[in-house]
């Protein structure tokens, strides 16, 4: 993990995933974009929510979602108010 | 791919022929259980069916290159459109563009008073209790007071969608190109080696060559090199974006992802506007996917940074985009959510204006607008000159 200051977003690297990947068999670019809100926004959380909403979530119980998509993690950058996954397909 | 996670929503983008849909439950399922957001399909989150209702749900792709080799729900849009159908009421399913071209599909659900609940599998609709819950108790509704205008809420997707990548250009996305950059970058590093590989170091020790290896080859550090050299890096400068964090990774043997985490610029109150304030506290940010291979080029370009902050337009971020893309056509989505009630950017790709260059080099050949409950999308698709 890296950082770079005091709060600035903080870099994790899934270096097991990262080392041996191989791209050879890539060949369709255009992404599939889904987009879940389960709140208009970060301070109107719904009653009973955890105050941090998703971002409570551990990596771990993404990853295993993210298997059923066929993807796995790269690396993380974790900052205060997002988490940003980089994933291997 | 990528995955961006905030208290409030998930983002979740996928390539190649991943099942993206195929983790749509599961998330929805962690969201009621890990997170604690309410779930109405069934009347007990110990129920294995327990899945939060979401507030609301978009998914959007552009047409395949290769359609016939996705899997499970991907092999059509009508297939997505069926499998998030039996998941949500009131989904809205759109085809925006040539329907013999470059085109782009989109599935919104609105927010209503009932938040939209997703449906129990069919197998348990007989045995369980309605899947259509009762009404929300209203002491949940009171927790959502926005729900209707977002007013305090800006919410901007930008999204470039980039084929036919000029060639040339597009070799610098290949790790023995980037590799190469790389070791121009480090030549000091490059003597120290030839005096460690005779063994005869300053201090008698053999380097770890790994170390050079490492810096020339990982996929970590060469998506580095590659955001510095093709410029992407600068697209939201640390000048203006001191806080900003590139998460980059060139692929082998090519291909190359990327993510930044951009931090709202934190203003002094005497300097802030409506806008800023809105997005006060806001984390941004942009995901980059590139696949160089001639046969099937593609770049994609994603932000919600709001057109306008810091100074850059939206249409200056598109001509930088496109610039080191060098695509030879591409689709522009700008996804403007409405809360002021007024369309905040009327034209952000010069569009209206009917200029033909209205980014340099390409030709405007579809403008599209759709205005929908409380989000505006202008749809733009150019080829080169």
């Amino acid at each position: 993990s890296t950082s770079t200051s005091e709060g600035a977003p903080l870099l994790t690297i899934n270096h097991d995933v990262a080392a041996d990947l191989d791209s050879s068999n890539a060949f369709e670019g255009p992404e599939k974009l889904l987009e879940v809100w389960f709140a208009p926004s970060p301070s109107a959380l719904p009653a009973g929510a955890n105050e941090n909403g998703l971002l409570c979530v551990p990596s771990k119980t993404w990853e295993e979602m993210l298997q059923l998509v066929h993807c796995q993690v790269l690396s993380v950058v974790s900052s205060e108010h997002m988490d940003a996954y980089l994933l291997s397909e | 791919s990528s995955m961006f996670v905030f208290p409030h929503k998930l983002i979740l983008k996928t390539c190649g022929t991943t099942t993206l849909l195929l983790g749509l439950r599961r998330l929805l399922r962690i969201a009621a259980v890990d997170a604690g957001f309410p779930f109405h399909n069934v009347p007990e989150l110990k129920d294995e069916n327990a899945m939060a209702s979401p507030y609301r749900v978009f998914y959007s792709r552009k047409n395949f290159l290769f359609p016939d080799k996705q899997r499970g729900p991907h092999r059509s849009w009508n297939d997505e459109v069926k499998f998030l159908d039996n998941l949500f009421d009131g989904g809205s399913a759109y085809l925006v563009g040539k329907m013999n071209g470059d085109h782009w599909y989109l599935y919104i659900t609105t927010p209503d008073t009932e938040i939209t609940p997703p449906r129990t599998p069919n197998s348990e609709k007989e045995s369980s209790s309605p899947t259509r819950p009762a009404k929300i108790p209203t002491g949940l509704m009171s927790s959502f007071p926005q729900i209707h205008t977002g007013e305090d809420y800006q919410d901007e997707t930008l999204e470039i969608l980039m084929t036919d990548l000029d060639v040339e250009n597009a070799k610098q996305f290949y790790l023995s190109h980037a590799s190469a950059v790389a070791r121009e970058k480090i030549p000091a590093l490059d003597e120290t080696v030839d005096v460690f590989n005779n063994g005869t170091g300053p201090d008698g020790l053999q380097a770890p060559m790994t170390d050079i290896e490492q810096l020339t080859t990982e996929g970590h550090a060469l998506g580095t090199v590659v955001s510095d050299a093709c410029g992407l890096s600068e697209v939201y400068p640390s000048s203006k974006y001191p806080d900003a964090r590139i998460d980059a990774y060139l692929f082998s043997p090519c291909g190359f992802s990327a993510n930044a985490v951009i931090p709202a610029p934190v203003h002094a109150d005497a300097e802030v506007n409506d806008d800023v304030k809105k997005t006060a506290g806001v984390a941004h940010y942009f995901t980059v996917h590139v696949t160089p291979e001639p046969n099937c080029s593609f770049a994609s370009f994603e932000t919600n940074v709001p057109g306008g902050q810091n100074g850059r337009e939206t249409s200056e971020i598109v001509e930088h985009v496109v610039g080191i893309f060098k695509p030879g056509r591409f689709i522009i989505t700008l996804f403007e959510a409405k809360g002021t009630g007024e369309f905040r950017n009327p034209d952000p790709f010069g569009l209206r204006k009917n200029r033909t260059e209205a980014i340099a080099g390409y030709k405007r050949v579809d403008r599209i607008v759709h205005q929908f409950e409380d989000y505006d999308l202008v749809f733009g698709f150019f080829e080169r000159e």
